[in-house]
């Protein structure tokens, strides 16, 4: 989707600085 | 990245019972003792001091100790409780619970509205979420124009602020999410449900002591 039709929140969940899996890649 | 010269479990600051901590959390004790391995692994990447660093939590999720983001310092801090700058191995586990895909939705939800509530006033303000939009741009090199960025503000602001009053409250955000699931999509880790099998020496050490 298009970021302008996307939710904020949304948007901002996509963060790398949110995605805590890369601490489990070995 | 470094090797922990203390192998005794004991030694890790901060190390707590693995029974109490699996009946706080929806971890297992098998679990709690399989993240002792990551955590030992993070704590001792760059200081050899049984704890995790800002610096370390920044080297595991980027690959790179230096690299500033927003978002990885909003969870740090979240993490580190006693807020001394450091996160120990009890807010570890603890913290990480919220994430595991068994725990209370209300949990994530309120962890991640503490999350987003970047001046922890009790409110999420537009100019947090403006912050928040453009921290994400700038992140993922993309360029959008201020009107554009204040159009996605504004029409986020239109769905979650019920009352109007130009800040989004908890009760708005219980119900934003429950209107958009995928809202807190990241809140869950899959990963932490195979966390023995990602980290099993934990287990074949402690069995070999057992013999």
């Amino acid at each position: 989707a298009s970021p302008v039709t996307m939710n904020a929140f949304e948007l901002i969940s996509t963060s790398q600085g949110l995605n805590l899996g890369t601490l489990f890649e070995k | 990245m470094g090797c922990c010269s203390s192998k005794k479990v004991g030694r890790t600051p901060g190390y707590e019972d693995p029974t109490i901590l699996a009946s706080e959390t929806p971890f297992t004790e098998s679990e709690v003792e399989a993240l002792h391995e990551l955590y030992k692994k993070l704590s001792c990447s760059i200081i050899d001091d049984g704890l995790i660093h800002k610096e370390e939590f920044q080297l595991a999720l980027f690959r790179n100790s230096k690299r500033k983001n927003l978002f990885a310092d909003r969870i740090f801090d979240l993490f580190d409780v006693k807020r001394n700058g450091v996160v120990d191995y009890g807010e570890f586990v603890r913290s990480l619970g919220v994430f595991h895909p068994n725990a209370n939705v209300e949990d994530k939800i309120n962890f991640a509205f503490r999350l987003y509530d970047l001046r922890q006033t009790g409110y999420i303000e537009r100019e947090e979420l403006k912050e928040m939009v453009l921290a994400l741009l700038h992140e993922s090199d993309l360029i959008l124009s201020d009107d554009v960025v204040e159009t996605i503000v504004d029409k986020t602001f239109r769905d979650a602020d019920l009352k109007g009053d130009g800040k989004i409250d908890q009760e708005e955000w219980k119900e934003l999410v429950k209107k958009h699931p995928t809202l807190i999509k990241n809140m869950t880790l899959p990963y932490l449900k195979d966390i023995t099998l990602a980290f099993p020496s934990f287990v074949l050490s402690s069995e070999v002591e057992d013999i």
